[in-house]
């Protein structure tokens, strides 16, 4: 009935990002007859993250899609996995220096870089940022912040105020975007580097009646950040194609198994959207 | 009476999981369906928590624990509605977060007791 | 028919304990009696995998992983019993330790097919 | 039938040690009329170990006995549960800038510090000696290594030449054992940190048949340790009280429901035995 056994393991099991990229694996996992397994941590969570990666590799699956999230551990894990014959796809985070078969997703660093140069646009370049990220220690949120940082980084009216951690989930953000405004009264604008983030500090935002005088760029079209988008609550947000990783790594498996050569990376379409933009 | 003791401890594990979703519903959409949605599951975690009460034997160590978990769950996610209604941001979110923790030790507990009951 | 499954999982979960703890006590002590133990052991554990072929439909992902993570222990307590008998340190360190890693992954799906089984 | 319900939490279940430790708490809480829990880790792990106190405090126990393994992961968590209402006691290590109520246990620093003292004396001050340590992030085995350097820190004669990590896992110790030897061949003396160390740096030294150029110092009483200090493979020990540990945890922590003022540290014996001590 099924050619292949593959197993796609996301950063958290519920989060509406990862449903899509689920989405598109599904479609193409249909298409060519591969049982596909979503399976992971209900909460964000490295340690389960790499017990879900060696349970698969236990149970012989043909395929593993996984992030990268860090290099210090994940990198021994997947070139142990490797190693014994089951191939590695990093889908959406990669971790470049291990003996992953290939990575399909965003550039991190470049649409961190676009969301600095939106905001220097936006805002004519004087701004006081605070930004949320879903974490300090994974790969793909450092490198948005970094991209960011070097976009803004020659603008001398533009200050990052602050930095603060949500774990890539709505409620933390919400918290920190609050404890943000009520510390540092002088931020106008926030930058949200996960899926999550901006939504959080958009819902804030709100409460408190502060979206006239607040900038917010966010990650990701998610239909509340859409949304937020439309009431004018958000003004801009990075648009990533989570859909399109997920199928686009079960194809890149099976050419894999089959013998063909893939691309080491294959970067998918990242650029920023504006209100403007969704009529 | 073993089958019967499944059917319970599964009706837990199941509200219990109940009980997160509705509260995650209602912090992110502040409407009311939601929250008669939590109200239902908490009253019914309060149910079948008594029905434990009345069919299980109470020396199990397990057992109490699993028992006095479920008043924590039932407590954390009180505190988590009371102050989310006061708007109170830091204390909602870190009763949510206990709220979150507790829901799975709940479930690995459901399922070391049943198979306790089988070994 | 329900009853049946029940006890083959279980004892697959004892056993694949039993291959574990056997295993230990041969490379902390070499001695031949706990060798012996470790490989009635691991014959049990290869028949109710048999048994498990023949009795459970194998449509279900969580029974296809774990009828080859029954293959993947065996595979590396095999390895374990091999270096260590070449006195390979290294070797019989790592691949003990997959052992433990996969016994426990094991012990983890046990309890998730039984509550399947339920819910 | 029982007056109160206690939870012990060891570094690793079936941890021979632990067992020591175990059986002195059970000696006491059958006579004050305790329901103990005995839980933890299969296999060491501070993530599990985190996890057993906080579902333990979730059951409403009247108190928990636990090591405090390091600062800056136990110390919020005890925080939380003693402010929560349930008493905490840490036992065999410490975290002592934590608001547990109290600490039973060997003082790490000492123990370290007259092993340190015990090399030099046996060796007349010349050695090159390896270090095989529980792990490196622990309090208690991170205190034990320092007090050794400290005590060895003026001699001349006695260099470090390698520490490696065990994981509390004999299996481990051995290996890092064997790959010492074999990397550095003028390594003439070992110091094993943890009650099992000891035992598997003498496993390689007598398949090796080095038990005459190597002078090894383990730590605790374990059965197995005394059979190769028997055999003069093993020359001394740290020792330390398990048992006293384990009973006194319990009767302090009776005490502090009680009302009752108790010591905040309570340092159990920790001395040398040496062969000629066993007789
Ligand atoms: O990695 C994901 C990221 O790409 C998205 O933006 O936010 C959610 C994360 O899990
Ligand atoms: O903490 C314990 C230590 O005191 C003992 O020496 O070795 C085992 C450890 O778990």
């Amino acid at each position: 009935k099924y050619k292949y056994h593959f197993v796609l393991v996301p950063e958290e099991l519920d989060n509406e990002y990862w449903r899509l990229v689920e989405k598109g694996a599904m479609a193409a996992a249909k298409k060519y007859g591969v049982m596909l397994e979503y399976t992971g941590p209900k909460q964000a969570n490295i340690d389960e993250h790499l017990r879900t990666i060696e349970m698969a590799a236990a149970s012989k699956v043909d395929g593993i899609m996984t992030q990268g999230l860090s290099d210090d551990q994940f990198t021994p894990l997947i070139n142990k996995v490797v190693s014994m014959g089951t191939p590695v796809i990093t889908v959406d985070t990669d971790v470049s220096n291990s003996e992953r078969l290939s990575y399909i997703g965003t550039d991190n660093y470049l649409a961190g870089y676009l969301a600095g140069k939106a905001l220097i646009e936006d805002t004519d370049g004087k701004a006081n940022v605070a930004i949320i990220t879903g974490s300090f220690y994974k790969n793909h949120q450092k490198l948005r912040v970094q991209g960011f940082k070097d976009a803004v980084k020659m603008e001398k009216n533009i200050h990052i105020i602050d930095i603060e951690e949500s774990e890539i989930s709505r409620v933390r953000a919400a918290e920190k975007a609050y404890q943000i405004i009520t510390k540092y009264p002088q931020v106008n604008a926030f930058f949200g580097t996960s899926a999550l983030d901006g939504i959080g500090i958009a819902q804030v935002v709100e409460t408190y009646k502060k979206q006239n005088q607040m900038y917010i760029i966010g990650f990701d079209t998610l239909p509340e950040t859409l949304d937020y988008m439309k009431k004018g609550v958000i003004q801009a947000t990075v648009v990533q194609e989570p859909y399109q990783m997920g199928y686009g790594a079960v194809k890149m498996m099976i050419d894999i198994i089959n013998g063909k050569k893939v691309p080491s990376i294959v970067h998918t379409d990242t650029r920023i959207m504006r209100v403007k933009d969704l009529i | 009476k073993g089958f019967e003791r499944f059917l319970l401890l599964n009706d837990i594990y199941q509200t219990s999981n109940l009980i997160t979703q509705t509260l995650h519903a209602y912090i992110l959409d502040k409407e009311d369906r939601y929250l008669d949605d939590y109200l239902k599951a908490n009253i019914r975690l309060i149910k079948d928590q008594s029905d434990l009460n009345k069919t299980m034997n109470t020396n199990d160590i397990t057992l109490i624990n699993y028992k006095n978990m479920i008043d924590s769950l039932l407590h954390e996610s009180d505190e988590t509605v009371d102050y989310f209604q006061k708007d109170d941001i830091n204390q909602y979110s870190n009763h949510y977060n206990e709220v979150l923790k507790i829901a799975d030790f709940l479930q690995e507990s459901t399922l070391a007791l049943l198979n306790n009951k089988l070994t």
